[in-house]
């Protein structure tokens, strides 16, 4: 078909794809991936954000691209929307008519506009490609996985409570039998210190990360505690991921 | 269709049905849709909980049901699993054969199981029937939503943060796209006080569930703070809607 080889085409000139995936929302994926690509640009590398959360695309809000639009060249390349450090973000959102409008697409529907994103966007030469994966192994992240499987690697984000353990192991499982390696697993919002009197509490008590690094054989990469400030770097993001 | 008619001959049975929406993940929509049917049944009304959420079904384990499966009877009907307080409990997780497999399907093979799960489950007459619908507003929440839209009604709810009142806005305009009255939104997670020195923190700040309330004119139906508590029930689930 020819989406496929544009699609190739397009991605021969990525030098990493890195899917962030969970399987479960409100994880963090978004905030993780924002900052994975903050990081990544800040050591010099050329770096690009796609936002494939069709039915929640949270990325342009937490990069500060809130309200762009983006435009198509003559010959239908869209250029992606330059945001902080240079890094390239595109995001199914740039293409709403407004950011209010619920997007109520089919599986077919929402395939095909995955691929017309990854068949169009011109990203040009890129050291690293961030995309961040919507929750579920439905039709997006399928479509998604199966057009990059050969030479893309995932990173998984989790929170530490027992139900997302048992939810975003799911997802780890989808990425090794779709072939692809997964760089390893963060764990998000673990504890809260009281800035006040110091002590540490276990809001969302469990040790889903390392149980499911330790189970999938897996790399445990790190975990982020729950930090307000995270909210309201929103629009700036300056918050990194902790190793 | 066959399957339509049954549908409508089950769900004639029921009295209330009310879809707990929320259009974003991880807000704690099968927390609030268990407590919901836990505060019910306890006012002695039969109640009913329907898990559509097909890749991160977490109704069974939040009601302690983790690990059983259900049967057909010989009309090829599915009988419930009941649950704490006789509470009738239907999730795709009892047809799964373990609970590690990840559920690789398209929008149409997910549509079909809905309708089938819609079709075949025999909740008998029912006062109430919550049904906790994924993320999103893609296949499996519009198929219910066209399926049920006479005569359900919509639980929204949200976190307190923008990013999270820009999603579920749209799951509010969903609800009235497709004419199901929604009756109001809850906001959970909202600020955490240290047990310690009693300060408060807002570490989701944001004020999302009242705001969406006044722009879309619903009723805000009260807040639930994070609380560790939350998981530790998993599995026995004796929290409640604060209102
Ligand atoms: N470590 C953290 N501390 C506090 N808030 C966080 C943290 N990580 C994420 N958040 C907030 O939690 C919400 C969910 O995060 P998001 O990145 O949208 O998750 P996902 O992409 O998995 O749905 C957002 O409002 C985000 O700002
Ligand atoms: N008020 C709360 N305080 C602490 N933890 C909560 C609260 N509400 C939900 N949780 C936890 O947050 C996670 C997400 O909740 P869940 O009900 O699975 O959300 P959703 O169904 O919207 O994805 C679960 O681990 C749940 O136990
Ligand atoms: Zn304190």
């Amino acid at each position: 078909r020819r989406l496929v080889n544009a699609i190739n085409e397009r991605m021969s000139k990525v030098k990493h794809k890195i899917v962030i995936v969970s399987g479960k929302g409100g994880v963090g994926k978004s905030f993780v991936a924002a900052s994975l690509a903050v990081a990544t640009a800040m050591t010099g590398r050329s770096v690009g954000v796609l936002d494939a959360d069709i039915h929640g695309p949270s990325i342009p809000r937490i990069m500060g691209l809130n309200g762009y639009s983006v435009f198509a060249d003559i010959n239908g390349n869209i250029i992606p929307v330059e945001g902080p450090l240079n890094i390239l973000v595109f995001s199914v959102q740039f293409l709403l008519p407004s950011e209010d409008s619920p997007v109520i697409w089919r599986g077919p529907l929402k395939s095909r506009a995955i691929l017309e994103m990854l068949a169009r966007v011109n990203w040009g030469e890129l050291d690293y490609l961030y995309i961040d994966l919507p929750p579920g192994t439905g039709d997006e992240v399928l479509t998604i996985a199966q057009q990059l499987s050969r030479n893309a690697r995932a990173i998984v984000v989790t929170i530490p409570t027992e139900l997302s353990r048992v939810i975003v192991r799911k997802a780890v499982k989808f990425c090794k039998q779709l072939g692809i390696p997964v760089i390893g697993i963060v764990e998000n919002m673990k504890g809260f210190t009281c800035p006040k009197c110091n002590t540490y509490y276990d809001i969302f008590p469990g040790d889903a990360g390392i149980r499911i690094a330790r189970e999938e054989n897996i790399e445990y990469l790190g975990s982020i505690p729950l930090d307000p400030r995270v909210n309201e770097y929103t629009g700036r993001n300056q918050t990194f991921l902790q190793k």
